[in-house]
């Protein structure tokens, strides 16, 4: 038997929102620890990790490890029907071929179940590498959000450089060049609007836009992100779900032909 | 000109 429930449908709606861009179909694997999701973008250049930890649910039962491959369209329908402040429980047995979704209103008066069919994904998993960083940048997700819109006007590359000063975006293109640098916060009043960079050697890389952007749709769930960054491996962007857990995206980096 | 490398050339499979 598995059964999680989150007391509002936000938090779900939102993960989904943040992983349904780069991916159709992912597989849920549910153990007694939480729910972990790991699955490459269909052109193998991004990753998407999610963990939702079980301490983070208001109420988690797995008696037996369980993997859920859902459809994630599908899945946005059904997460479409509830209220933000629904309770949302997410139900199956074991070895089941379908997982239900319960949708229940705060005065508890209205109750909704939709029901799933799963489907059995060719699961290739990763293994990423411990990697100390050369640079960690933490930022405002929204900046991270509106610089990554901006910049991919004019050009289809966006170029991160990272030095102990702060934190520049470049991209060019047909049109001309763009540059955006950020400095790092000298005095925090407030921690969510901080920029702040631990830098061991500078680094600067070139990613593709369309990625990043899409990364960017995970930015309503919290309100700082961080990037870390070697030169020549993959890029972490990582945002912190509240009090369940995080998603983390990887994406691999451009390099001189 | 840059070239777009893959991920599977930096992590292994598990």
């Amino acid at each position: 038997m598995f059964e999680a429930r989150l007391s509002s449908a936000t938090t779900l709606k939102k993960v989904l929102d943040a992983i349904k861009d780069l991916l159709n179909e992912a597989t849920f694997d549910c153990n007694d620890s939480g729910i972990q999701l790991q699955a490459m973008d269909n052109s193998h250049v991004s990753l998407v990790s999610l963990t939702l930890r079980a301490d983070g649910f208001d109420k988690y039962r797995c008696d037996r490890n369980l993997s859920m491959g859902m459809n994630l369209g599908s899945m946005a329908k059904i997460m479409k029907c509830a209220n933000n402040d629904d309770t949302v429980t997410m139900k199956a047995q074991d070895n089941a071929d379908t997982v239900v979704f319960m949708f229940e209103s705060q005065n508890q008066e209205k109750v909704s179940d939709y029901e799933m069919k799963l489907m059995n994904l060719d699961q290739e998993h990763l293994g990423i590498p411990e990697t100390d960083y050369a640079c960690i940048v933490r930022m405002p997700a929204m900046e991270f959000a509106r610089i990554c819109r901006d910049l991919s006007q004019f050009g289809e590359s966006l170029v991160i450089c990272c030095t102990k000063e702060g934190v520049k975006f470049s991209a060019s293109g047909d049109v001309g060049s763009a540059n955006i640098k950020l400095a790092q916060t000298t005095s925090v009043d407030k921690e969510e609007e901080a920029v702040i960079i631990e830098m061991q050697e500078p680094v600067t890389l070139t990613f593709a836009c369309r990625y990043l952007n899409s990364f960017t749709k995970a930015t309503p769930l919290t309100n700082q992100v961080q990037l870390s960054m070697s030169m020549d491996v993959p890029l972490v962007v990582e945002y912190r779900i509240q009090d369940i857990g995080h998603v983390r995206y990887y994406l691999a980096p451009k390099i001189e032909d | 000109y840059m070239k777009q490398t893959s991920l599977k050339s930096f992590f292994s499979f598990t």
